[in-house]
């Protein structure tokens, strides 16, 4: 593990951590000239491969596999920009000025978010980010929150409703005993209550997207227009 | 599911391979 053994006490938790994925890399577009469009492409194609990632980390994640179908499907659909953004914030976190930092080498200021047509993303992403910038979550807590935002699921259409909630309590039980471990019981409730800022947050990236879209006619990978149109 | 195709596809653990 690349995590030191007094910093990781709790088994789900550092299984979370072990079977996530190295960060990726963006690659750049070169199918435009147009350098703000190739922005945006580089971006949508980084989400796209993100969210591939995110997938199979989710079937990772214990108790998720044993849902129905269906509810994993909800889950994800509900879940997965939000966990995304999760992501963001934590390779945000380390950088100094006004990044938001998508990949390592995919960094982007307010001047290019707005040329790439992203401008009200970029505020409230920064908003987000200031957020956990300021708790300084550690790698155990990105992993346990993007978890539970795919967990956290206010889908209408739950097929077992008792198997998700179980889902549900096993994440926040983790997340529970982690701080209680390190002596923090106020940080469990304080990441719970950053929820509702990443739901917002993710319903504005979910819409900036689709407006580029459907009014710019970005061209956007068929597994990410797919995640999109289902929200 | 006709709509959502490619994540079924992915959560099913198709061996065949899916166009993304």
């Amino acid at each position: 593990s690349p995590f030191p053994a007094h910093a990781v006490r709790n088994k789900l938790i550092s299984h979370l951590l072990l079977t996530e994925s190295a960060p990726l890399a963006a690659n750049q577009d070169d199918s435009t000239n147009d350098g703000s469009l190739r922005t945006l492409l580089t971006l949508c194609d980084l989400l796209n491969r993100e969210l591939l990632v995110l997938i199979g980390w989710a079937k990772q994640i214990p108790g998720f596999s044993g849902l129905s179908l269906v509810d994993q499907m909800s889950l994800l659909q509900s879940g997965w920009m939000e966990a995304l953004l999760v992501g963001v914030a934590w390779r945000t976190q380390g950088a100094s000025g006004e990044e938001l930092v998508f990949a390592g080498n995919l960094r982007l200021d307010k001047a290019q978010c707005r040329a790439a047509g992203l401008a009200d993303l970029y505020e409230a992403l920064r908003h987000l980010t200031a957020k956990y910038q300021a708790m300084n979550l550690s790698a155990e807590e990105a992993a346990v929150l993007k978890a539970v935002a795919l967990a956290n699921s206010d889908a209408s259409l739950v097929d077992c409703p008792d198997s998700v909630q179980r889902f549900q309590d096993g994440l926040h039980e983790a997340l529970q005993d982690y701080e209680s471990s390190r002596r923090e019981q106020h940080r469990a409730g304080r990441l719970l209550m950053s929820l509702p800022l990443l739901r917002q947050t993710a319903d504005r990236a979910v819409e900036a997207f689709l407006r580029l879209h459907r009014h710019r006619r970005v061209p956007l990978h068929k597994l990410l227009l797919e995640m999109l149109d289902a929200k | 599911k006709e709509k959502h195709k490619i994540l079924h596809q992915l959560l099913q653990n198709s061996t065949s391979p899916v166009d993304l």
